[in-house]
């Protein structure tokens, strides 16, 4: 993930 | 993909487990408070983002309920009447601030966006998840042997975690540009962290 890309896990 | 949705169906397991047996057994004897009151904080710092990213039904709905749970067992231990009076402080002695400092300078220190206290949050959150489970782990260790339903509680959070590795390999694999060093690699101390307890656990139940 790039940054502040939104977290898709939990 | 089904790998990750495994591992967080053995996750959401692992808290009706645990409710299960606090609200069966009437007692919270042999459960680390120290370990559900981190996950709290865990969940808390993780799901800030609930209010602005929606990315499905799925997740937004998943981080309440991990929320919720998390909450729900710590409002057992502390109030639930008569389980408060069952917990055991004397054993559930891990030196817990010795965990969150490290956490906090290294969530500031090391994350994907210095310029951002949610990406520190987040970041806090992910080296703490991975160490969360040790107050338990040391109150096993103190009392000798878990009750057979806490020991599949800390089996199903081990699991949960081996599901995500797996998860992970499989997304590099298949996923273009898809990279996750801060997640991978504390992923992998949370993992390591279960081999003893697994070693254990798959002997007694051989042996049973």
């Amino acid at each position: 993930a790039t940054p502040n890309e939104p977290k898709d896990e939990l | 993909n089904a790998i990750r949705l495994a591992g967080d169906m053995s996750h959401m397991a692992s808290f009706f487990v645990l409710l299960f047996k606090i609200n069966k057994s009437k007692s919270v004897a042999g459960i680390s408070l120290k370990t559900q009151e981190l996950y709290v904080l865990v969940f808390c710092t993780r799901y800030v983002d609930i209010f602005w990213n929606h990315l499905s039904l799925y997740n937004s709905l998943m981080k309440v309920i991990f929320i919720a749970l998390s909450v729900m067992i710590v409002y057992v231990m502390r109030r639930g009447v008569p389980q408060r009076s069952t917990y055991n402080p004397e054993l559930d002695s891990f030196p817990h601030h010795w965990l969150v400092l490290p956490c906090v300078l290294l969530g500031v220190a090391i994350n994907q966006d210095p310029t951002s206290p949610f990406e520190m949050a987040w970041a806090f959150s992910i080296y703490l998840e991975a160490v969360a489970i040790m107050p338990q782990l040391h109150m096993v260790q103190k009392h000798g042997e878990a009750e057979n339903l806490t020991s599949h509680y800390i089996f199903l959070l081990g699991l949960y975690r081996v599901f995500y590795l797996v998860n992970w390999v499989y997304r590099y694999m298949t996923e273009d540009g898809y990279w996750q060093a801060i997640v991978w690699v504390s992923g992998a101390v949370q993992a390591v962290l279960y081999l003893d307890f697994f070693y254990n656990y798959v002997k007694s139940k051989q042996k049973d």
